[in-house]
């Protein structure tokens, strides 16, 4: 996965993400990519949850799946989560869960309470940063005012690191693939740097969610696990996704 | 560009999304909180029924290359079912509902929803 909110020379926040899933589960020869992410591609859809008939958030699915990966509460903030990982994973919060430790949230759980309940950037970034969780993960969260953009470094208990848009030290956007971003990431799976790269080679004078696709559509921040794309505008309450293809040649992650 | 890991120049002029890169558009649906939550997925899971029986079916192929015997998946169908009840309120009753609508078994579907968590094995 990539995903990054940054901050326009208006102070607007945009937020983007590739949803990549299915690495390791059947390469297919043939075509040159993963079986369960071309299945996936056809089970992608926006949706719209309302109560009394208002919007109350908007989100990017896989059909069938009711947590959240990738969402926006109009005028208020927008959420990503990205995969981290860690030997201190997801399967040790299953045993405790079946051992009944109850006391965690399912990672894509919270993050759709989170959409539903949370009223402000700040509301939101407290829960994803306080609330125990099965597995680690990265929550990217912008918010509607200027310097309202974060990635959130999660282990299953402890919130290890909050990294946010800091305009004043040059940080106009904060970008985040499955590496701790004060690491360099595998040295096999760099996308990181080819991102950043086109972030500031944009720069922020032009950035927009025209410009985000683009950083987004390069190889390898584009690869065979790519799902969709997905492009926020918080003040405008815009949500938009496209479901994605890597020609040939292309890194199968 | 032709080699691993396929680095190129930085793209220009993707949007509007089009060309080999764009695979489709995503279609937009209404899910009412509303409703009972057994209720609410329905209409998009009679949609995509046969997209989700596809990549359930896929899985399952899976499971089974890697567990021939088929006790994966008899561990999925007969085991996972009793953990949805431990879930939190609403969404064992939405997972209930969406094994309802598209006829697949429950353990596969709460198999799906708690991917997440299962992948880091």
């Amino acid at each position: 996965c990539t995903s990054l909110v940054a901050e326009d020379s208006n102070g607007n926040l945009i937020h983007g993400r590739n949803m990549d899933f299915g690495l390791f589960m059947g390469w297919d020869m043939k075509n040159r990519s993963w079986l369960i992410t071309e299945k996936l591609k056809p089970l992608v859809v926006n949706i719209d949850f309302q109560r009394g008939n208002k919007t109350v958030f908007k989100s990017t699915n896989f059909a069938g799946y009711v947590g959240m990966l990738t969402g926006i509460k109009p005028h208020a903030f927008t959420l990503t989560m990205n995969e981290r990982f860690s030997l201190d994973g997801g399967y040790i919060g299953i045993v405790e869960w079946i051992l009944g430790h109850r006391d965690g949230m399912w990672m894509s759980f919270l993050t759709r309470s989170v959409l539903e309940n949370a009223t402000s950037y700040e509301e939101a970034k407290s829960l994803l940063a306080q609330t125990k969780l099965l597995a680690p993960a990265y929550f990217i969260l912008g918010g509607n005012q200027t310097g309202q953009g974060c990635v959130i470094t999660r282990s299953r208990v402890l919130s290890l690191d909050i990294w946010e848009i800091e305009l004043k030290l040059g940080r106009w956007y904060v970008l985040e693939t499955n590496y701790d971003h004060w690491k360099e990431p595998l040295f096999l799976d760099n996308r990181r740097t080819p991102a950043m790269k086109c972030m500031n080679q944009t720069m922020q004078a032009n950035i927009s969610l025209k410009t985000v696709y683009d950083v987004l559509s390069t190889k390898p921040v584009l690869n065979k696990l790519t799902t969709y794309t997905t492009l926020m505008d918080v003040n405008k309450g815009i949500l938009e996704s496209y479901i994605r293809d890597c020609p040939n040649p292309c890194m199968p992650w | 560009q032709f080699v691993p890991p396929y680095t190129e120049e930085c793209q220009t002029g993707m949007y509007p999304p089009k060309g080999p890169t764009f695979k489709g558009s995503v279609t937009w649906y209404t899910i009412d909180l509303d409703l009972p939550p057994s209720e609410r997925w329905k209409p998009i899971i009679t949609n995509k029924k046969a997209e989700l029986v596809t990549l359930i079916q896929a899985i399952r192929d899976l499971a089974n290359a890697f567990v021939p015997s088929g006790k994966l998946i008899d561990l999925v169908d007969k085991d996972l079912p009793l953990i949805v009840n431990t879930l939190p309120h609403p969404f064992n009753e939405e997972i209930k509902g969406i094994a309802t609508a598209s006829g697949v078994p429950l353990g596969e579907v709460v198999l799906f929803n708690i991917f997440y968590e299962v992948f880091t094995v």
